[in-house]
């Protein structure tokens, strides 16, 4: 159902996705490493990825202590 | 400490969720660490609202992002119970916010501490051990193209970006691993679940944690 200008960018990203995971699975892997490579999210660019599914705030926490909390 | 345990196994979990087309992953977190500890707390699991958290959680921006630590503190300063998901079902969406009354019934959070684990994994293990799944914040970028295994590089430890479950670990082969409940679907990784190296602060993972008191 997409048009074709929709249709040939994803097209583009899903073939950044693959060049992505062969990068990423070049690393030395140890037995059990992580494998990388198409998923649901691989017709997605980056920003997009990013900007739909990594949205928390990295907050500020102090060290633990170890210390029991009273109360 | 036992050389590996997992939250799984002990029935206090609900099954892995989707979030869809939502940036609703810091609701999902928070949301999930309550309803294991009222579960721990001896009621019966029981899978409460992330959209009331994602609607009236009011220092966030619903399906545009948030923080697990203002929604922590959202829900400790006004007391708000968490009602059913079944009542306040999920829509991955950002709507108005539903009140209900005081009577009505659900659960409320009764007080949490936020930490940096930062070089501290055995106090980490030691707090998901005896105070139950925490929700943590990490750099999820390379998380795009996971299909599963082990993930040991390609993510900061500077970035925190997604919140998800800290659910267990496992020390027992050649290379230990936390397991990570996320909420992008069954689908993606370890049918829904991550498992990262236990070491070096990959993706974050402990940088800052967040664990919850019912």
């Amino acid at each position: 159902e997409l048009n074709t200008e929709e249709f040939n960018r994803r097209h583009l990203y899903f073939q950044d996705a693959i060049k992505r995971a062969a990068y990423l699975n070049s690393f030395p892997a140890a037995p059990h490493s992580a494998k990388y490579g198409i998923n649901q999210f691989s017709d997605l660019s980056l920003n997009e990825f990013r900007d739909l599914y990594l949205r928390a705030s990295a907050d500020k926490a102090p060290p633990y202590s170890g210390e029991k909390r009273e109360g | 400490l036992p050389a590996k345990f997992d939250w799984r196994d002990e029935g206090v979990l609900a099954p892995v969720q989707n979030q869809q087309a939502c940036g609703s992953c810091w609701a999902f977190s928070v949301v999930e660490a309550i309803q294991a500890a009222h579960a721990r707390a001896g009621s019966p699991l029981e899978q409460l609202s992330v959209q009331q958290v994602l609607d009236c959680s009011f220092r966030n921006q619903g399906c545009s992002g948030g923080s697990t630590v203002w929604a922590l503190s959202w829900l400790n300063q006004t007391r708000v119970k968490l009602v059913p998901q079944s009542e306040y079902p999920y829509k991955a969406k950002t709507g108005i916010c539903h009140f209900f009354s005081q009577s009505h019934g659900g659960v409320a959070l009764k007080d949490f501490a936020a930490h940096d684990f930062s070089g501290q994994e055995e106090a980490m293990m030691g707090q998901l051990v005896s105070c139950g799944p925490l929700a943590v914040t990490v750099d999820a970028i390379s998380w795009q193209d996971y299909l599963g295994g082990i993930i040991q590089h390609h993510c900061s430890s500077q970035h925190a970006n997604h919140a998800i479950l800290l659910i267990g670990y496992d020390t027992t082969g050649d290379i230990p691993y936390w397991i990570l409940q996320n909420t992008w679907g069954t689908k993606w990784g370890n049918e829904g679940y991550a498992y990262v190296k236990i070491g070096g602060n990959i993706c974050g993972k402990y940088d800052p944690c967040w664990f919850i008191y019912m």
